[in-house]
């Protein structure tokens, strides 16, 4: 997973 | 996207729908702190900028705006409607709320993972939002008769942040997720907040008594 993991979260 | 972020994103949902709802039916916003619902519209502004810069999901564009529409919508009624926003409880809504935004922005420049604007604003967000509720925990104690819909509103909003706790830890187990140490100390200290809360949430649930905090 890249470093924008948690990105997708609200 | 596993269970426990969905319960958590549903949960989040359902604590506003109710809010809007114990506004629209009972035309009353008792209880309610607008200094925590308008901290909250500069948390969703500043964080869900991306909606301009990346696409996820459809699921997450919707829930983005779902919640920039709803928390500026609160603050609408609780600051414009004739009849509700007489029934704010202003003189026990005393924290200084905007006492909080400058040294989390300054946190923000001072942590973050990446110096960009984006990557500022959004962690920006997350310390604000760890805070974001204690107004409303404050106002909670000070009121005398706590309807339940304002309890269940506060009982949901805690359950979002402690289900997003569990996806974070299964999303680090299951899907080998790197640590984001930002997104995780912001969380539990805003989770932690809560605690208090629902000790006495479940107690006075467990008794069939009335909610009530002590002084």
């Amino acid at each position: 997973i890249n470093a924008d993991t948690l990105k997708d979260e609200l | 996207m596993n269970i426990f972020r969905l319960a958590g994103d549903m949960s989040h949902l359902l604590s506003v729908i109710l809010l809007l709802l114990k506004i629209r039916t009972t035309k009353s916003c008792a209880g309610i702190s607008l200094k925590t619902q308008e901290l909250y519209v500069v948390v969703f502004l500043a964080r869900y900028l991306n909606l301009f810069t990346r696409y996820y999901s459809f699921y997450n564009t919707v829930m983005k705006l779902v919640f920039i529409a709803t928390s500026v919508c609160i603050v609408w009624y609780m600051r414009f409607h004739k009849v509700v926003k007489q029934t704010y409880n202003k003189d026990l809504d005393t924290f200084r709320h905007y006492v909080v935004i400058p040294p989390c922005f300054l946190l923000a420049l001072l942590v973050h993972h990446e110096f960009t604007v984006m990557e500022v604003l959004w962690t920006f967000s997350l310390y604000l939002e760890a805070v974001a509720i204690l107004p409303q925990l404050i106002l909670l104690q000070r009121t005398r008769n706590i309807d339940n819909l304002t309890g269940n509103y506060i009982f949901l909003l805690g359950a979002y942040r402690a289900l997003y706790l569990l996806n974070w830890i299964y999303r680090f187990f299951m899907e080998k997720a790197q640590a984001r140490w930002i997104s995780w100390i912001s969380g539990l200290v805003q989770t932690a907040l809560y605690a208090d809360f629902f000790y006495y949430y479940i107690k006075s649930w467990k008794n069939n008594e009335k909610l009530k905090l002590p002084a």
